[in-house]
């Protein structure tokens, strides 16, 4: 059997989970047939995962190695395994090839037609600089924070067109 | 601009990404 899916989210206040990360997990159920939960970060009292004694994957949805990833992920690994569950832990989606060759599948569609460039969450540590720079690379577009994007006066000459780097609006 | 999973080929490519796990 497939394992049980348990997907981390960033949420909004008090838990509140975006319309179009509900309707992901409502695809997977009819269309894919998959087992799946969501957890957001911002859930205070999140609900213990009752699946029996099924194994889970813990699938963290986050782009970027930020302090969710690095600190919160593994907060909430070690406290799904002590409530007993069965559970290996996903890559974050942002490192995961086949998301990063969608995105540039995405990318590719729109670059006979403009200059694309992404606009990613301002982070600052050594790691998230490091992963910055090869995923520059591997897309071969302009990456700006979005504080940058907002101080950078040529970004007009450029005419490039911003992919806001979020799953849900901001 | 809409964020990505407002985008039907993200949004789609996304269910079938996770949807193929083992």
């Amino acid at each position: 059997p497939h394992y049980h899916l348990h997907l981390l989210v960033h949420g909004s206040r008090g838990g509140e989970i975006h319309p179009s990360l509900l309707s992901l997990v409502d695809q997977l159920k009819r269309l894919k047939n998959r087992s799946v939960s969501i957890e957001a970060l911002t859930d205070d009292n999140p609900e213990q995962i009752d699946i029996g004694n099924r194994s889970v994957f813990l699938v963290p949805l986050f782009l970027l190695p930020g302090s969710h990833v690095c600190i919160d992920v593994p907060k909430i690994f070690n406290r799904l395994q002590e409530e007993g569950q069965n559970i290996k832990l996903f890559p974050f989606l942002g490192s995961f090839k086949p998301w990063l060759s969608l995105i540039d599948d995405l990318i590719t569609s729109q670059r006979p037609f403009v200059k694309p460039a992404l606009i990613h969450h301002p982070i600052s540590s050594d790691t998230a600089s490091v992963f910055l720079k090869s995923l520059e690379k591997f897309l071969n577009i302009p990456l700006y924070s979005w504080s940058r994007w907002n101080q950078d006066t040529f970004k007009k000459e450029k005419n490039y067109l911003p992919i806001p780097y979020l799953l849900t609006p901001n | 601009l809409k964020s990505l999973l407002e985008i039907d080929i993200i949004h789609r490519g996304l269910v079938n990404i996770l949807g193929n796990l083992p």
